[in-house]
């Protein structure tokens, strides 16, 4: 089965898919520092560089900003041409995303999840699946994309999904748009269930009982949300910001008072000696707080160990890069079971096909064996593919080997 | 697979034409 990856970022969806067995054949995005990591850890596949033209786009904005419909000529016909049987993707999230900024609809980035929908329903493979924010759900573009894709004859399935039910320690969610071609909605939801891990990890699994007890994760916004977690817990959403907010100093929340006293964990107040005790709404430097390098919140978010975030060669990412890029991947571990569910579909699929009355004659068999010397494995085979591609030109009632040939074709 | 399935439509094609 060939994948192409839209707005493949530095890799997290290609790489769950290539560990389900799906042979990626193309990966696109505008990012050249996101690329550059997708290829150091895809060797054999050479993510498709981006059009001088976007690339000279790109870095005079720093954006990608009109997402017109030029871009679809250039890249209908080149997706096209790799044949894919599956188009994955996540189109950038952040109009919808609760985290920063929110332009919705009106974000010129949200015509990106068009894009994704016109470039998927002109190249037609038969599957497609989408990964974004649930939040998009609420979204007029989320509207026309479903009509989109429906006009083009795609049963959907659209379910959201937590992370942590898929191997990573992260309580994200995620939105999973798949389409088949011809199916009716809802048909991958039962192998999104079969694959679902019975474990749901915690951040302790991950970063090993040496990290200590407890997790600091700045809280996006003022007011009562807690930045402490304890290891044994599930950590929140990585974001590209995760790392960040350590230089200055933060002010306990009630939450956090709550955090520290489960684990009886000692953390410095200034001003204060070594045995006093924090309150909500003492201020402590928050330099020396668990936050988790790099290298920890890439296991967060499920990427494996050896994954080389510094290609060879170019220019290395910066820290606020990889953060992005960690920050938006697509869970490898989320990834995989969508691709392994997939796998888990088609098989059921080719259990359901019915068995077609063995219409050939039986001189054929006799003419295989004796003119085309087939021993009696190739004979049953072919036995077999015949009537399951019988099966499918069967509606037609073709009587002729030769229309029904045709047909198949 | 599928090319599988057509090798069997080719076959019964060319048995058919013999």
């Amino acid at each position: 089965m060939k994948v192409v990856d839209l707005f493949c970022g530095c890799g997290g969806f290609s790489h769950g898919m290539r560990k389900a067995g799906y042979n990626i054949v193309g990966a696109f995005d505008f990012k050249p520092e996101a690329l550059a990591v997708h290829a150091a850890n895809n060797p054999a596949l050479g993510p498709s560089p981006m059009p001088k033209w976007m690339a000279h786009r790109y870095r005079k904005k720093r954006e990608f900003v009109h997402a017109d419909l030029g871009n679809l000529l250039q890249w209908v016909p080149e997706i096209s041409q790799l044949k894919p049987d599956v188009i994955v993707g996540g189109p950038p999230c952040q109009p919808f995303s609760p985290f920063g900024r929110r332009g919705g609809d009106n974000d010129e980035k949200s015509l990106l999840s068009l894009a994704f929908t016109i470039i998927t329903t002109s190249v037609h493979p038969r599957f497609f699946i989408m990964e974004n924010v649930p939040e998009l759900q609420k979204t007029e573009t989320f509207r026309k994309v479903t009509e989109l894709f429906r006009n083009s004859g795609y049963g959907l399935t659209q379910r959201v999904v937590t992370t942590s039910d898929y191997g990573s320690p992260q309580n994200r969610n995620r939105l999973i748009l798949a389409g088949c071609v011809g199916e009716t909605d809802g048909w991958l939801n039962e192998y999104l269930d079969q694959t679902r891990h019975e474990h749901k990890p915690v951040i302790r699994d991950v970063l090993g009982e040496g990290f200590g007890p407890l997790f600091f994760r700045r809280g996006h916004y003022a007011g009562q949300r807690r930045s402490f977690f304890r290891t044994d817990e599930r950590c929140p959403t990585i974001t590209s910001t995760t790392g960040r907010g350590t230089r200055s100093p933060y002010v306990l929340r009630p939450a956090d008072i709550r955090v520290l006293r489960s684990v009886g964990e000692g953390i410095t107040v200034l001003g204060k000696g070594p045995d006093y005790v924090p309150q909500a709404g003492d201020t402590i430097p928050a330099r020396n707080l668990p936050v988790g390098g790099q290298e920890e919140l890439a296991l967060l978010a499920s990427f494996p160990a050896n994954w080389k975030w510094a290609p060879e060669g170019g220019r290395a990412p910066t820290k606020a890069d990889v953060m992005q890029m960690i920050g938006n991947a697509v869970p490898p571990t989320l990834s995989e079971a969508v691709g392994e569910s997939l796998r888990l579909y088609r098989i059921g699929k080719m259990e359901e096909t019915p068995d077609v009355p063995d219409s050939i004659h039986p001189l054929f068999y006799e003419w295989l064996r004796d003119d085309k010397a087939f021993d009696e494995t190739r004979i049953e085979s072919v036995r077999r593919h015949g009537a399951r591609a019988r099966a499918l030109v069967a509606p037609r009632a073709l009587s002729m080997p030769e229309q029904e040939l045709k047909a198949f074709d | 697979d599928q090319a599988a399935m057509r090798e069997a439509m080719y076959l019964a094609y060319e048995w058919s034409q013999a």
